[in-house]
């Protein structure tokens, strides 16, 4: 593997977004791109990334590898990245180590490291194709600030959408809240806009402390995509620059 | 307060 990534603060992004959920993952690498999929302890939330090969400028993997890496210690080399650096990752054949080696794009500084691999055998989900019901794309910042507002006040939020709008509300003891947004378009900062693709309505509930956990990509995209359906997990979706993305999955609360 | 499902509920272990 060799892929060479312009901003070594994509993947450092992605890592702090990801690394209070998940802890040892398998990144796997193939000639299309390198892919990640980890589940939290509990079950109950999945993150799916996938940094496609043309994500990155050269990209090269002759042979299919799993990388398994603890993302704390990749947060920690990580870190020794300055803001602007062009990241390298390499690794060879059967790898004990993945190699990355950090460039300043204007210094001739370059730093390099090696983080020593791990056997992570990991259970894969396999994830059904869905058309959901609602498709609901807001400022990022937005669902950010909703989730922890409304977890002042609850464990769970109910996300409802009809025609009407998209309305986030949470009942606990101090009292109850809610915030509904109706499409909006911004033709000067298209990143304000909401919007809202309905096919049926849709009410579910879900654990904030999870959504404000996704929330910690927000740094990633200025929009983010939120799908449901009836009785099936949340999609929340941060896109990336060539159709790469950061995804999470959460299961739906149901029932009494 | 309704009940937290799993992901096994939902997705396929492949």
């Amino acid at each position: 593997l060799e892929a060479r990534l312009e901003q070594a603060n994509l993947l450092k992004k992605v890592v702090d977004a990801i690394k209070d959920l998940v802890q040892d993952c398998n990144f796997d690498c193939n000639d299309s791109g390198i892919a990640l999929q980890a589940m939290d302890n509990s079950h109950v939330a999945l993150v799916s990334m996938m940094l496609k090969s043309e994500s990155f400028s050269p990209f090269r993997c002759d042979r299919n590898i799993a990388l398994g890496i603890n993302l704390t210690s990749l947060q920690k080399v990580l870190r020794c990245a300055n803001s602007e650096d062009i990241l390298t990752l390499k690794a060879e054949d059967a790898p004990d180590v993945v190699n990355l080696v950090f460039e300043s794009a204007d210094s001739d500084r370059l730093s390099e490291y090696d983080i020593k691999l791990m056997d992570i055998d990991q259970e894969h989900l396999g994830i059904p194709e869905t058309e959901y019901a609602a498709n609901i794309s807001m400022p990022s910042a937005e669902f950010q600030k909703i989730c922890r507002d409304l977890m002042a006040l609850s464990e769970s939020v109910a996300i409802e959408c009809t025609k009407e709008g998209v309305k986030f509300s949470c009942n606990g003891d101090i009292g109850s809240g809610s915030v509904t947004l109706r499409s909006h378009t911004n033709v000067d900062k298209p990143e304000n806009n909401v919007e809202i693709d309905l096919t049926e309505p849709v009410a579910l509930t879900f654990s904030l402390k999870y959504l404000v956990n996704f929330c910690k990509a927000s740094g990633l995209s200025g929009q983010v995509k939120l799908c449901l359906s009836n009785e099936v997990p949340l999609l929340v979706e941060y896109g990336l620059a060539s159709n790469s993305y950061l995804r999470f999955y959460l299961a739906p609360k149901i029932g009494d | 307060a309704p009940f937290q499902k799993d992901l096994y509920n939902f997705f396929i272990k492949s």
